[in-house]
């Protein structure tokens, strides 16, 4: 009965991934490796991102009449903050799917989504991006590695540390059914600061971690110290956020741009 | 905290209501 229960646990998280990201791995890698009718609109240079701004991302950019005189880094920054906003919406409402979740205090689901967004955000970052760059706007548009590396200081250090993480968490070859449970499991996490009902929360980590673990043996047989290898990507997402945070707020200190309430609100007294 | 965190208070309570960009 138990192996049924656990089962069950990750059907309902995996069902529960599947249907609030618009985004997933498998649909990525069918962008990234050419398998679509059409494929993505390259973003290499000032020429390539003024265009894909008038047609991919219209709504975002033409959002704001400020925008207009801004410079690329600057717009590039924007859109980012978009595609997070997007993405932590979904979140809360896979977060709110995961069995337990919505029976916790107000507060501690707050706080769970405050500590854990950021980092469930960069584990599936990495299903967009390849070596050269990163799917964007739905997956309709491509922006290179290399074309975020030439913008100008703070912005170039924005993604490269995401670039860095995404090629060895790729290298695990995780697919959806995977992180769906890595997912749930970062965001059911014990150790946040704040939180008010421990004990509640790591009987639900504990659930979750020990399904992923029995997932990984079946779903990856072949790779025994897969599930070692993923609590370590716990500990480096922790990191990339801290510095990821760090930076946004350089950014907002020195640079003429604003940042969104949610982040604003996630952000501060992060860390 | 709730008070601290309006915006994703109001996502948690209510999914209907989105964010605007």
């Amino acid at each position: 009965p138990q192996v049924a229960d656990q089962k069950t646990l990750a059907k309902q998280i995996y069902e529960a991934y599947l249907k609030n990201f618009n985004m997933n791995k498998s649909k990525a890698r069918t962008i990234l490796t050419g398998k679509t009718s059409t494929p993505p609109f390259v973003i290499h240079d000032m020429e390539t991102l003024q265009l894909a701004e008038q047609t991919l991302v219209a709504k975002m950019v033409g959002s704001s009449g400020a925008l207009l005189n801004k410079d690329a880094e600057v717009r590039i920054f924007h859109c980012c903050q978009c595609t997070s906003v997007e993405t932590v919406t979904e979140l809360t409402e896979f977060a709110k799917s995961v069995p337990g979740f919505s029976n916790l205090d107000l507060n501690d689901q707050v706080t769970l989504l405050k500590y854990g967004v950021h980092e469930a955000l960069f584990a599936m970052l990495a299903s967009c991006m390849n070596k050269d760059g990163l799917l964007v706007a739905h997956g309709s548009g491509f922006i290179t590695r290399e074309f975020l590396k030439s913008l100008r200081r703070p912005f170039s250090q924005m993604m490269e540390p995401k670039f860095q993480f995404a090629m060895k968490f790729n290298s695990l070859e995780l697919d959806d059914s995977d992180l769906a449970l890595f997912v749930a499991a970062i965001i059911c996490c014990g150790d946040r600061p704040g939180l008010v009902n421990v004990p509640h929360i790591e009987r639900m980590q504990e659930s979750i971690v020990n399904v992923l673990h029995l997932h990984l043996k079946s779903n990856h047989p072949d790779n025994e110290f897969l599930f070692p290898k993923l609590l370590q990507k716990l500990v480096d997402l922790r990191q990339l956020v801290t510095e990821h945070a760090q930076l946004v707020q350089e950014i907002k200190k020195t640079e003429d741009t604003s940042l969104h309430p949610l982040l604003q609100e996630i952000y501060r007294d992060m860390y | 905290l709730k008070e601290k965190h309006k915006i994703l208070h109001r996502l948690l309570q209510n999914s209907s209501s989105p964010v605007d960009l």
